[in-house]
């Protein structure tokens, strides 16, 4: 995350390889259930055995004897529908919820953010030097409308996605963030609004950032975990 | 240093049957069980019971005569290498394969018979002379051989190849599966299913596509060439000889403006990472040293400071000109679609539709909606009596907002959505507003005095 802050996110979750080193953000939207994005995975039928998901822990690279951290391995990916790029990934065994750990709760189907919504978003990516990029960072972005928005990205913008306005710094999801949550606080209680999503550019100050809008995919999220 | 275990190979979850044979079962461990076998001239192979921890010692392999392998969660059956392998290590005086031609094509004569050719070799159970398979029961350096049914031509050798010469490696032996399980120096290798005498990362069920079976050299780390942990307790790994093919690999599609899978045939021409970053040639050693020089590694077109994945990471990914960020991924590259061509269209969210598409956007076949394998439905016909839940054809019962769908045959995906794509013209209900009834349950909490981190210098403070 650039122009963010160490901070506390309990659903966001660290994927990790086979060889323990993170590559990707998630979020955890059940007990054995994270969301991710599509891109951060080679195949909708990929053996992900060895693959795990950390959770519990604000390092990167916490101690091998760090209590909080729980090491869950991923034993079945789901891919969204096609032009959502979201996927959902089954862990092994529920995670134990505590201060650490929390489930972050899903949006209203097709429900809208409004506009200049506090959200945040969390990784354990890129600082970009402007942080410390061994700890869990946390940014916080203001919804923008779609309609403003697409001006910005001269009508580039998906109704499936949703923005945050650029600020005067450069703030946002960076290397390592993708998959991750934009979550906003919505009557008491923070809401995966939004998935990070690959762009090509770290945080600019000009330009609004998007992620993939969840709301719209709230139903298949749903059948997901109850036909799975 | 040995390990009894290295004699043998291992089939994971399997059983050998054999007609009306039982034999008993003895609690001990996987080790002690190998080492009883290996000193047995009578034994071939071992069952091991992961489960009662039992050891049952077999006097046949997969290649005897009425066997037949069964699989059985609890039991691994370990078989002497000698038995199933297909080339030799050194001289082959303990190659025990059936091979019974010789290198000119004669077929070997029965040793147990002295004619055509009368012989002094006494079958006994530690030369291994049984039918009229190729051995060497004198350690002829040309490896096994056997005396011929051709009156004129004596014996002959069969022509067995050595093991390190039997499979060869293609590009730096990401491929190479095959037996050999010693390294270049001689040394024996250390079994990837152990952690003795070194720790490792390398655990075969962590990389089932890596083929990490018994001590056989492999390289599932993009290594320059295959290679093994070593049972030297001083020498943790060594690369093995292996050689390397003459004729071309055969060349995969390669895709130069998506990638697909993890990206390792991407060739293209990107060469930012996806936050910006320029990326460093790859014949360069600055600002990053590394050992992936071009040359090295010819199969893998590291040109210029192309994104490229040359170590089967989740990406193509370079190593950056910033001094402060090694290595990063090209995630921008977007991945190529995969998905069948779209066979029919539906209006609406198509609950209506009554097609016959019965296959998934990936090309899987569906699940009959009336069975019950592989996935048991939550959704029947009796349920949904006007919807048409026939044969496998794609539905929308529950009026999924993203198509039809269906269960699918792929025991991993319970339900998929189908190769059918929505009308020309038609277009999917706008997304509406409505936050004042948003009612929320449990999740979504957490305690915020425990959100700032003091700056972390040195320890670890809250």
């Amino acid at each position: 995350i650039v122009g963010g802050r160490p901070g506390n996110s309990p659903w966001t979750v660290s994927i990790r390889n086979r060889e323990g080193v993170h590559f990707c953000g998630g979020s955890l939207v059940k007990e054995q259930w994270v969301i991710s994005t599509r891109q951060c995975f080679s195949s909708c039928e990929a053996d992900l055995s060895g693959y795990a998901v950390w959770l519990g822990t604000l390092y990167k690279n916490p101690a091998p004897d760090d209590p909080d951290k729980q090491a869950i391995p991923i034993i079945k990916i789901i891919c969204g529908p096609s032009e959502s790029q979201l996927v959902m990934l089954k862990l092994e065994r529920p995670a134990t919820l505590n201060r650490r750990v929390a489930l972050i709760c899903l949006p209203p189907e097709r429900f809208i953010v409004p506009v200049n919504t506090e959200c945040e978003i969390a990784g354990w990516g890129d600082t970009r030097g402007t942080g410390d990029d061994n700890v869990l960072n946390v940014a916080k972005l203001p919804i923008m409308s779609n309609q403003e928005c697409n001006i910005s990205l001269r009508g580039h913008l998906k109704e499936s996605e949703l923005c945050t306005s650029p600020l005067f710094v450069s703030v946002g999801a960076c290397e390592g963030d993708f998959g991750g949550p934009l979550a906003c606080l919505t009557h008491n209680c923070w809401v995966l609004e939004g998935v990070i999503t690959p762009s090509r550019v770290c945080a600019r100050k000009d330009r609004p950032s998007t992620f993939i809008r969840v709301s719209l995919y709230v139903d298949w999220i749903n059948k997901v975990m109850k036909l799975s | 240093q040995c390990s009894p275990l290295n004699g043998f190979q291992r089939l994971k979850a399997t059983q050998l049957m054999y007609l009306s044979y039982q034999r008993e079962e003895y609690p001990m461990e996987v080790e002690e069980c190998a080492r009883r076998c290996a000193i047995s001239f009578d034994c071939r192979a071992f069952h091991y019971n992961w489960q009662s921890h039992g050891c049952q010692l077999l006097r046949f392999t997969q290649h005897s005569p009425h066997t037949q392998l069964q699989r059985n969660v609890h039991c691994d059956l370990y078989q002497k290498k000698g038995y199933v392998r297909n080339c030799i290590m050194g001289d082959g005086s303990d190659y025990r394969g059936t091979q019974s031609v010789t290198e000119k094509k004669k077929i070997c004569q029965q040793w147990r018979l002295k004619f055509p050719h009368d012989h002094r070799f006494a079958l006994l159970p530690q030369n291994g002379l049984e039918e009229n398979y190729c051995r060497n029961p004198d350690k002829d350096k040309q490896g096994p051989w056997c005396y011929t049914t051709d009156p004129a031509i004596r014996y002959q050798s069969c022509g067995i190849k050595k093991c390190e010469n039997a499979v060869c490696m293609t590009c730096n032996g990401e491929d190479y599966r095959g037996f050999v399980d010693h390294t270049e120096s001689g040394t024996e290798c250390q079994r990837w299913d152990l952690q003795h005498p070194h720790r490792h990362p390398f655990v075969p069920n962590k990389y089932p596509d890596k083929d990490l079976a018994d001590n056989y050299c492999r390289n599932p780390d993009n290594s320059e060439r295959p290679w093994c942990y070593t049972m030297d307790p001083a020498k943790e790994r060594e690369y093995c000889h292996i050689r390397k093919c003459t004729e071309k690999r055969r060349q995969l599609s390669s895709t130069t403006s998506c990638f697909r899978m993890k990206g390792e045939d991407y060739r293209g021409e990107v060469n930012v990472t996806s936050t910006g970053i320029p990326c460093q040639r790859w014949d360069s050693q600055i600002p990053h040293r590394h050992h992936y020089l071009p040359q090295k590694y010819e199969c893998k077109d590291l040109r210029e400071n192309y994104c490229r994945n040359p170590d089967g990471s989740e990406a193509p990914w370079c190593f950056t000109t910033f001094p402060n960020t090694r290595r990063a991924y090209c995630f921008q590259i977007k991945r190529c679609a995969d998905n069948v061509e779209a066979e029919d269209c539906y209006r609406g969210n198509g609950e209506d539709y009554i097609g016959t598409v019965s296959k998934t956007r990936k090309g899987i076949t569906c699940q009959r909606w009336n069975e019950q394998y592989p996935h048991k439905p939550q959704v029947f016909p009796t349920m949904f009596p006007t919807v048409h839940l026939e044969e496998n054809y794609c539905r929308n019962p529950d009026n999924d907002s993203h198509g039809p769908w269906c269960y699918t045959m792929n025991h991993n995906i319970p339900f998929d959505y189908c190769a059918i794509e929505l009308c020309a013209g038609e277009t999917k209900p706008s997304i509406f507003l409505n936050p004042e009834e948003v009612v929320f349950d449990q999740c979504g909490k957490r305690d915020d005095r425990m959100q700032v981190l003091a700056p972390i210098t040195g320890g670890r403070a809250r």
